[in-house]
């Protein structure tokens, strides 16, 4: 990684159950520049998955970075990568660092 | 209300 990349971890969230089950906040514009997981629901795909956490960062959605776009565009685009049937899973590169690139 | 950038939207999936 470059000196001001942070430890970043590539999580796929296999598309198990009917609902992604995660909330997130911030995005760029807001005092969290990234999206920041909020909340993991019980049932959901990325509960199955386990490898979520409350509290990471969401630097890149399927190899799209979300650096720079506001709250509506990440969210978009996450809702997309789960409604698209051309992959079963989806790729979350996560941070637990909390920070603005 | 606070100004834009303190808001804190929140998407549920």
């Amino acid at each position: 990684p470059g000196l001001l990349e942070p430890m970043s971890t590539l999580v796929r969230v296999p598309k198990s159950a009917s609902t992604l089950g995660i909330a997130i906040e911030g995005g760029a514009n807001t005092r969290q520049p990234l999206p920041r997981i909020v909340t993991i629901q019980r049932g959901g795909s990325a509960h199955n998955c386990g490898q979520l956490k409350v509290g990471q960062v969401i630097l890149e959605v399927n190899g799209i970075s979300l650096r720079g776009r506001e709250h509506r565009e990440a969210a978009c685009l996450i809702a997309e990568a789960f409604k698209t049937k051309e992959k079963d899973y989806i790729d979350f590169l996560i941070t637990e660092f909390n920070v603005a690139l | 209300s606070p100004p834009k950038e303190y808001e804190d939207e929140v998407t549920f999936f």
